[in-house]
């Protein structure tokens, strides 16, 4: 474990106490993507498949309970809860996700590091992870006004997997036989995704002024 | 052989 990574991963988990914490303060969801948040979930569920055979430390088992129970968490709330669901913007959230589930398999079809049920899924889980961000940035574009928790939970998420990068950069020094390079390359093209946000993001920070995402 | 590099990561 190294200061990049942990930095990441408590990024990571700030993004979703954010989401969290504007789910459970506002009892709203309105400019959050239910295709983004359901992409999550698939995405760790596909990626922690060793979660009960694999055991690699108490903080890594811990996390990705968090991860999944979060992720199903906020799910749920956005399918079912009576009062968080009404404010779902169901006619904006248009992004036929369905094709980047299956352009992501077919892609892990293709290039994975072994032939086996859980490496073909876990690398499925990485592509996906790379655009599952997609539906929301498209949702706040719509949406134009975007709520401070909004931002900040997209900000975080793309800041997670920038300082993944920083650890991948860091272990391929410090480790002999360290090469992920599926991970990094799916990473740089995820972070590269948020470039724009993270742009609008810093000039209405700097403005002190209402972030916008042009249409 | 390099045993296969187990998924330390998140």
């Amino acid at each position: 474990m190294n200061i990049f990574r942990l930095a990441g991963d408590m990024t990571h988990l700030m993004s979703i106490l954010v989401l969290l914490l504007k789910i459970y303060a506002t009892k709203s969801c309105s400019g959050i993507s239910l295709k983004t948040q359901e992409l999550y979930a698939l995405v760790f569920l596909t990626r922690y498949l060793d979660l009960f055979t694999d055991f690699i430390s108490v903080y890594n088992t811990v996390m990705k309970l968090v991860f999944i129970g979060s992720s199903l968490a906020i799910v749920w709330c956005m399918r079912m809860h009576r009062t968080v669901k009404r404010s779902y913007d169901g006619q904006l959230d248009t992004f036929r996700h369905y094709f980047l589930v299956a352009a992501c398999f077919l892609s892990a079809l293709i290039v994975h590091e072994k032939f086996t049920f859980q490496e073909i899924f876990w690398a499925f889980s990485i592509y996906l992870e790379a655009v599952a961000i997609l539906p929301q940035l498209v949702l706040l574009q719509r949406s134009g006004n975007v709520d401070n928790l909004t931002g900040q939970y997209v900000f975080f998420l793309g800041a997670y997997r920038a300082l993944y990068i920083l650890n991948w950069i860091y272990r391929y020094f410090t480790e002999q036989h360290f090469s992920r390079w599926i991970a990094c390359i799916s990473g740089l093209v995820q972070t590269a995704l948020y470039a724009d946000f993270f742009y609008y993001y810093f000039i209405s920070w700097k403005n002190n002024s209402k972030l916008q995402l042009p249409a | 052989v390099q045993d296969q590099v187990s998924k330390d990561e998140l």
